[in-house]
């Protein structure tokens, strides 16, 4: 999966992506000041495409809320809410929407999810279709996060580390491997790591081609971008 | 606040006293729930963030809630439940760069009212030769009886007061009324609900905006103000008329790449502002960074006019670009300075400053801060000033803060806003008239104890110093005062004898005027002083220094950094009654608000981005290639 983070008060994003055996649950927001975990199951292609690249994706999350006593499990065929003992699932088949006293929930047909858990975090989750009999692919799920400001200060993760912004410079532009992406350095976290621009992609509008977001690619997994190595951030469980 | 038609605010009343520069602030507001059901009623009240909240409390139905002040820590304890709801510091939140928001919200019961009294102190800090009340009204709706009454006592009497108001038109203005004498104004202004109308007949208000009262005091020469009131002393010490001393000024500018845009041009600008208000016995230099340092020329140079448009077309090609090395920056700029002295190059009366303008994070050369403040400190050798102005909400300011003041100076951030290049000229404004430096202020051991720091760096024209302490006894026929210094041409050194001010003598009128605000303002210097210990001082300071401060926050009834006032109200019908929690900001506090702030995004976000305009906040995302 590719890992995009905007900083629009510069005009600018980051990027990276984080390559990981199937199967592998990845922690994406960690806050345990307000309760706010979330984690991400990846999943593989059918079967290892002409070209030799195996692409991997996103297929289920888990979003824990401890303070509201909400969970929720959204995978490629569902979404389930589970709360104070209750259960409610619903399928992506359907628009529907929940409006409950902590979490608001919106489905579009086929399409997205929009959660608000109060107080805390606003997000979005995009189903990508892909053709059921396509030989390689298989559907999976995007996760944006919209609304973070009342996440504290220690939130970590993959994605929520970077929620209170990020500190970095980039010179020494330089011509790259390919003539339409160059090569730069980078300060940030205390490094100096070499990115290469070019742009990823944000389904938001336009959940079959996206839209380009230009952005620094950090090469490695993110390496010297994140904290620590992307092994850090694998978990045993959804949950 | 009510948008209720129901609810009416009978009066909005806010009092401020100010004695010896201590201002003891009281907002009153009542409201009467005229309705058959029960109403949330908001009270909200912006304050002046160097202000300390004292007291605060609820009168509903002739019961009064009052708030407690307890150490932080037992109060988050003891309310845990408040505070795992995310209600800490619910009551009091960052407003702009001057003010901080307390709000409270409470039901009232149907044709009942409630009262809110919330009192804050503060120690007016003479700037730019001028002492400042700021008081924020913005009631939501028209009042019943509005009053904005301030008192002025000042012994060494007023040079002159001046009051406007954001707010004031034409029609508002001779509503002001203001009566000074000698020693002693009072400014008053009240509406009536008709005139605080927007237009006849509507229900908007035209009040809403800043109060500010001006002032500044007669001023004489010699030893200053010593005012004894119940066996605690203050002394004002801010004589006029002295020569000012030339300074050798190095300005090190930030140019690395996180400078780019609105930064880089407000430094720019600020600079072609600064520039031309040096003297031309100053001398002064210009370095810039990112990860090399480029310096104008290999020395400091005298501010002719010549030298100076030379240097505006310099500051006129700075550009962003790279990574941000403050250590070597900072270096070379006191090398400059050291060499620049060792080779007699300049005025020998004259003070050695930095002034350092940077948005933040060194991560090219040394990159850890305290090694960068070691080695700065250890090269300025207690010999030169620095000042640091700190840009953007990402910005360490604790690094800045601590970096200052281990070298005799002071930081200060500036707000990205339009009027940033005003700010920086505001601050240069205020230190770049030193009038005499090292200046010790000097009472006999056996009179006095619990003096607040009483040895300054400098004193810069426009400002004051102010030391206040505890007098051992009654016995004052011994007490000699002294202040030494360096000026411009000589020592400055002169004594005298305090002698004790009789209120009831000066003030014959006044039955009452708040007996013990030197001891107040003695406290709340004390804590501010201890606090700054606290964050900056040597690490086996910091512990005695916060104990110290939490101790007497507790004891003075000072909402600080250190303590919370908990304040306890009235729910509805079987609810038990709940707390809220109310702390004080620490600048660290105040830029994560900023920086969480959605406001703060979308007016960041520029417009060539085709859809960053419909988002209000930034977005982090993961998805398929």
């Amino acid at each position: 999966p590719h890992f995009v983070i905007e900083l629009p008060e510069r005009n600018d994003s980051l990027c990276f992506n984080i390559n990981n055996a199937p199967g592998t649950i990845l922690n994406l927001v960690r806050d345990p000041e307000t309760g706010v975990f979330v984690n991400g199951q990846i999943i593989g292609d059918k079967k290892i495409p002409p070209n030799g690249k195996m692409n991997t994706y996103f297929w289920r999350f888990g979003i824990i809320h401890q303070t509201l006593g909400v969970r929720l499990q959204v995978t490629t065929q569902y979404i389930s809410i589970l709360q104070d003992g209750k259960e409610v699932k619903l399928l992506w088949a359907d628009t529907a929407s929940l409006k409950g006293p902590n979490v608001d929930i919106h489905v579009t047909k086929d399409r997205s999810l929009t959660v608000t858990l109060k107080g805390s975090v606003k997000f979005v989750i995009l189903l990508h279709k892909v053709w059921k009999n396509h030989p390689y692919h298989r559907d999976y799920l995007g996760f944006y996060t919209l609304d973070t400001h009342l996440l504290s200060p220690s939130v970590h993760g993959l994605l929520g580390q970077f929620y209170h912004g990020i500190e970095y410079e980039v010179t020494g532009l330089r011509p790259g491997e390919s003539p339409e992406k160059p090569d730069a350095t980078m300060f940030a976290k205390g490094q100096e790591l070499n990115v290469t621009r070019g742009w990823q992609r944000d389904f938001r509008r336009d959940i079959k081609n996206g839209e380009n977001v230009p952005c620094w690619f950090i090469h490695n997994n993110g390496s010297g971008l994140i904290d620590g190595v992307e092994t850090d951030y694998i978990v045993s469980g959804l949950f | 606040s009510t948008n209720e038609a129901t609810v009416e605010v009978h009066s909005v009343t806010v009092d401020c006293t100010v004695t010896s520069r201590f201002a003891h602030t009281v907002m009153t507001s009542v409201a009467l729930n005229k309705a058959n059901t029960s109403k949330e009623i908001f009270f909200e009240v912006e304050l002046p963030k160097s202000a300390f909240i004292t007291n605060f409390s609820m009168e509903i139905e002739e019961k009064v809630y009052v708030g407690v002040v307890k150490e932080k820590e037992k109060a988050k304890k003891q309310y845990q439940k408040a505070v795992s709801s995310g209600q800490t510091a619910g009551l009091v939140k960052a407003s702009g760069r001057k003010m901080e928001k307390f709000s409270v919200s409470v039901s009232i019961a149907a044709e009942s009212n409630v009262t809110f009294v919330l009192t804050y102190e503060e120690l007016l800090q003479r700037k730019l030769g001028q002492y400042e009340i700021l008081i924020r009204v913005k009631p939501k709706s028209l009042v019943q009886q509005f009053q904005i009454l301030t008192n002025i006592y000042e012994p060494q009497g007023l040079s002159y007061v001046d009051a406007h108001a954001t707010f004031l038109s034409n029609e508002l203005l001779p509503l002001v009324e203001k009566t000074v004498s000698d020693k002693k104004a009072q400014i008053s202004f009240s509406p009536t609900l008709e005139q605080q109308r927007k237009c006849p007949g509507c229900d908007g208000t035209l009040i809403d905006g800043d109060f500010i009262v001006k002032y500044d005091v007669n001023r004489q020469q010699g030893l200053g103000e010593i005012q004894i009131v119940n066996g605690h002393f203050v002394h004002f010490f801010a004589p006029p008329d002295l020569p000012r001393v030339p300074k050798n000024v190095v300005f090190v500018i930030d140019r690395s790449g996180s400078m780019y845009g609105r930064k880089m041009a407000q430094t720019r600008e600020a600079l072609l502002k600064i520039l031309p208000d040096l003297h031309e016995e100053d001398y002064f230099a210009l370095i810039q960074f990112d990860t090399s340092i480029l310096s104008w020329k290999d020395s400091l140079t005298k501010a002719t006019k010549e030298n100076v448009a030379a240097a505006m077309n310099y500051v006129k090609t700075i550009v962003d670009n790279g990574g941000t090395d403050i250590n070597a920056a900072m270096l070379q700029a006191i090398n400059m300075l050291v060499k620049d002295r060792q080779g007699n190059l300049l005025p020998e009366r004259s003070i050695d400053m930095i002034i350092l303008l940077t948005d933040g994070m060194p991560n090219s050369g040394v990159s850890d801060i305290s090694t960068i403040q070691e080695n700065v400190r250890s090269a300025t050798g207690g010999n030169m000033s620095l000042f640091c102005l700190g840009f953007g909400n990402d910005v360490d300011y604790n690094f800045l803060d601590v970096m200052s003041k281990q070298n005799k100076g002071l930081a200060r951030r500036i707000f990205e806003a339009s009027d940033a290049a005003l700010q920086l000229q505001g601050f240069y404004d205020e230190v770049s008239s030193p009038l005499l430096l090292e200046i010790d202020l000097q009472y006999p051991d056996n009179a006095v104890d619990y003096v607040t720091t009483s040895h300054f760096p400098q004193l810069f024209n426009g400002s004051e110093i102010v030391v206040a302490g505890r007098l051992m006894d009654n016995d004052l026929d011994n007490f000699l005062v002294e202040v030494v210094g360096q000026g411009f041409e000589e020592k400055f050194n002169v004594q005298g004898q305090a002698t004790v001010v009789d209120w009831n003598v000066m003030y014959p009128d006044e039955s009452y005027i708040f007996g013990d605000f030197t001891e107040r303002l003695w406290a709340y210097l004390t804590i501010q002083q201890l606090l700054q210990k606290s964050e900056s001082g040597a690490s086996d300071e910091k512990a005695n220094a916060t104990a110290k401060a939490l101790e007497m926050s507790l004891q003075y009834s000072f909402v600080t950094p250190l303590t919370s006032m908990v304040v306890t109200k009235p729910e509805e019908g079987d609810e038990p009654d709940s707390s809220f929690i109310a702390d004080k900001l620490t600048e660290e506090q105040r830029q994560q608000a900023e920086r969480g702030r959605p406001m703060a995004f979308a007016q960041a976000v520029p417009a060539s981005r085709s859809y960053a305009q419909a988002l209000p906040s930034p977005v982090y995302l993961v998805d398929g290639d």
